[in-house]
């Protein structure tokens, strides 16, 4: 039997409003210690990760490892039926065909249940070495998401430069060119408006912007974005979802001829 | 002009 309750349910339809423009289904694979699900875009140029802790959820029990095959659309049409206040739960028997989801008003007044058909999704699990980036990058994450997208309207893809200058990204394209640079800045008073680049040594990787785009839409879940470069190697856009864990994307890079 | 880069490519299957 697997059981997992949050009491602040928007943050799930936030989650899976963030995924399933890059990922149409995967697995959500459950055990004791929470919920994970590691999916890649049917191109395989870019991989969402997902973990969410079993102490991040009010209530949280998950007596056999499972692996749910979940249609994203499918998923987002039936949260899109839950109240943005509303507690949600999760529920599945063993070996069950369908995931319960549970939708409780805040005062108790509304429940709903939905069941959504689970599906049989064979998904390769791909090994990503934890290791140190050459430049680590954490910034406000609707700082993130305004590069990007007025990046977007200018070129198909960015270069993104770290130097101990800060950090660039260039595009051009039948517009013209543009140049956006960061800076360290650790003045404002609240640290989600900071932005903290720790360089190890320049680096500069280029990317399709579309993709980079795609994952600004986890911005609602957190305040701040970790982006992480080194040469040669997919970057690493992650997302910190307060204490229920974290999303994490990975893209890879442009490669020359 | 620079090709795609595919994932399989930098994180093996486990």
């Amino acid at each position: 039997m697997f059981e997992a309750r949050i009491t602040q349910g928007s943050v799930l339809k936030k989650l899976v409003e963030a995924l399933k423009e890059l990922v149409t289904e995967g697995n959500f694979d459950v055990s004791s210690t929470g919920l994970t699900l590691q999916a890649m875009d049917s191109s395989h140029v870019c991989l969402v990760s997902l973990t969410l802790r079993d102490d991040g959820f009010d209530h949280y029990r998950c007596d056999r490892n499972m692996a749910m095959g979940i249609h994203f659309g499918n998923l987002s049409k039936i949260l899109k039926c839950a109240g943005n206040e509303d507690t949600i739960t999760l529920k599945a028997e063993d070996n069950a065909d369908t995931l319960t989801l549970m939708f409780e008003s805040a005062n108790q007044d509304r429940i709903s249940d939905f069941d959504l058909k689970l599906m049989s999704i064979e998904s390769e699990h791909l090994g990503i070495p934890d290791q140190d980036y050459s430049a680590e990058i954490k910034m406000p994450s609707a700082e993130y998401q305004r590069i990007v997208r007025d990046l977007t309207s200018i070129g198909d893809t960015v270069l993104i430069s770290a130097t101990k200058e800060g950090i660039k990204f260039s595009t051009s394209g039948d517009v013209g060119t543009a140049n956006i640079t960061l800076r360290h800045n650790t003045t404002p008073e609240k640290p989600e408006e900071q932005t903290i680049i720790d360089l190890k040594e320049p680096v500069a990787l280029t990317f399709a912007l579309r993709y980079l785009n795609n994952f600004s839409k986890a911005t609602p879940l957190a305040p701040q974005v970790k982006l992480s470069l080194t040469k040669d190697l997919p970057i690493f856009v992650e997302y910190q979802v307060g204490d229920l864990g974290n999303v994490r994307f990975f893209l890879a890079p442009k490669i020359d001829d | 002009k620079a090709n795609q880069g595919r994932l399989d490519t930098f994180f093996s299957v486990v």
